[in-house]
């Protein structure tokens, strides 16, 4: 575990704290992405699945946990829960989610380290969450404000990336056989999609204004 | 040891 990995892990555990705090207190999930939230879901369950078989540490079973209950728990409210469903933004999150499902195995079928069920679900869960984000950037985009809650957690999420990549960096010089090619490159698709937001979040945040994107 | 892996990461 070096520092840029444990701040990856941190501002991705905050970027759902704040999710969740922006639904539980203001009782509405408008500017959230469902799609995106799904599509969550389904990273998380398909990559940890190696938490029935492996241990690592503590610290990476209780995080698995929490990352699979917290975006299971956000999609429950998203779809069920009977004043936060009422605040959905339903008709400007039309992104066909299903297609990057089917692309993502796809890819993940052709491009693994190994022909085995688990190999193939880790890849195709690396390649899913590298645009796992598109659905979530595209509503925000559609619907032009944003705000501060849902903000900080696409912020959060960007941080996450960032964070990650210098993780990767710092273990390519520090480690021997750092296997990293199919996690990197996918990292750094997923890094870049943020790049437009965040140029947009930095501008709102030295004008000291609301956050909007341009339509 | 195991070889340092990216799968020991989130």
């Amino acid at each position: 575990m070096n520092i840029f990995r444990l701040a990856g892990d941190m501002t991705h555990l905050m970027s759902i704290l704040v999710l969740l705090l922006k639904i539980y207190a203001t009782k509405s999930c408008s500017g959230i992405s469902l799609k995106t939230q799904e599509l969550y879901a389904v990273v998380f369950l398909a990559r940890y699945l190696d938490l029935l078989t492996d241990f690592f540490s503590l610290y990476n079973t209780v995080m698995k946990v929490v990352f699979i209950v917290s975006s299971l728990a956000i999609v429950w409210c998203m779809r069920y829960h009977r004043a936060v469903r009422r605040t959905y933004d339903r008709e400007l999150d039309t992104f066909r989610h299903y297609f990057l499902i089917l692309g993502s195995f796809v890819l993940a079928l052709i491009f693994h380290e190994k022909f085995t069920v688990r190999e193939i679900f880790w890849a195709f869960s690396i390649y899913l969450e590298a645009v796992a984000i598109l659905p979530q950037l595209v509503l925000l985009q559609r619907s032009g404000n944003v705000d501060n809650l849902t903000g900080q957690y696409v912020f959060f999420l960007g941080a996450y990336r960032g964070f990650y990549i210098l993780n990767w960096i710092y273990r390519y010089f520090t480690e021997a056989h750092f296997g990293r090619w199919i996690a990197s490159i996918s990292g750094l698709v997923q890094t870049a999609l943020y790049a437009d937001f965040f140029y947009y979040y930095f501008l709102s945040w030295k004008n000291n204004a609301k956050l909007k994107l341009p339509a | 040891a195991e070889p340092s892996s990216v799968k020991d990461e989130l």
